[in-house]
C-alpha cells in the first residue's frame, strides 16, 4: 500500500 | 533498500558522527550552528513519531534511534556541557530559526498526502529538514574560516540528500506507482541549498586551500 512504502525511508 | 539509499543513510550517519567526534573529542563546537542542530532535533522528533507504532525493519528502527539520540546529544552538549558551550559563538549564530518553522507548519497543513496528524507532522519534518541547514550556512558566511571537521560535516550532510535523490529516481523506475512529489521536491530544494557550499568546498579541496565562503 502507498502508506507503508513512503514511510520505509529515514 | 537500494545502494543509493544505503549510501545516503551511511553518509548521513557519517555526518552526525563527524560532528559528535568533533564535539566529544576536542570539546569544541566552534563554527557549528546550535540553531541548525535544534531544528534537526525537531525534524527527527516529528519524522519518527511512528517509531513505536510502525515497524519496518531492525535497520530502520536502529537508524531512527541513532539519529534521534545523536541530534539530542549534540544539542545537549552545545547547551549544557560547560567546556563545549564556551566555544559556541552565540553572537554570530543569530538566525531566527523559529521563523523557519512557521512557514513549514503552514505549508504542511496546506500541502500533504493525507490530512492526518502523523502525515502532517511527517510532511512538516520534510519541509523543515529542507531549510534546517540555513542557520549553519549563514553562520559559515560570518565566521569565514571553517575548520575541516565542520566543513566535512556540512559536506556529508549535503551529500546524503543527494544520494537520496538518486534513490528516488531508482525507485521511480523500478517500483510501479512509487510517486512522492512532496518528498522529491523538498529533497531537491534541500540539496540545492548546498550548491554554493559544494562549489566552494570543491574549490578549496582542488586548490588545497582553507575553505572560505565569500562574505
Amino acid at each position: 500500500s502507498p502508506e507503508t512504502d513512503s514511510k520505509d525511508e529515514l | 533498500m537500494n545502494i543509493f539509499r544505503l549510501a545516503g543513510d551511511m553518509t548521513h550517519l557519517a555526518s552526525v558522527l563527524v560532528l559528535l567526534l568533533k564535539i566529544h573529542t576536542i570539546k569544541s563546537c566552534a563554527g557549528v550552528s546550535l540553531k541548525t542542530q535544534e531544528l534537526y532535533v525537531i525534524v527527527f522528533a516529528t519524522r519518527y513519531l511512528d517509531i513505536f507504532t510502525s515497524f519496518v525493519s531492525i535497520y530502520n528502527s536502529l537508524m531512527k534511534l541513532i539519529f534521534l539520540g545523536s541530534s539530542f546529544s549534540i544539542v545537549w552538549y552545545m547547551r549544557y556541557h560547560k567546556a563545549v558551550h564556551r566555544t559556541y559563538d552565540r553572537e554570530q549564530d543569530t538566525f531566527r530559526h523559529w521563523f523557519l518553522m512557521l512557514p513549514c507548519i503552514l505549508l504542511a497543513l496546506l500541502i500533504h498526502e493525507k490530512f492526518t496528524f502523523f502525515e502532517v507532522m511527517w510532511t512538516f519534518s520534510l519541509y523543515l529538514e529542507a531549510v534546517a541547514i540555513l542557520p549553519q550556512l549563514v553562520l559559515l558566511q560570518r565566521t569565514r574560516n571553517i575548520d575541516n571537521l565542520t566543513g566535512q560535516y556540512i559536506f556529508l550532510l549535503g551529500g546524503y540528500r543527494g544520494f537520496y535523490i538518486l534513490n528516488w529516481i531508482y525507485r521511480y523506475f523500478t517500483e510501479p506507482h512509487y510517486v512522492h512529489w512532496i518528498t522529491w521536491i523538498s529533497g531537491l530544494v534541500q540539496t540545492l541549498l548546498y550548491a554554493d557550499f559544494f562549489y566552494y568546498y570543491f574549490l578549496s579541496w582542488k586548490n588545497n586551500k582553507k575553505l572560505q565562503l565569500p562574505a
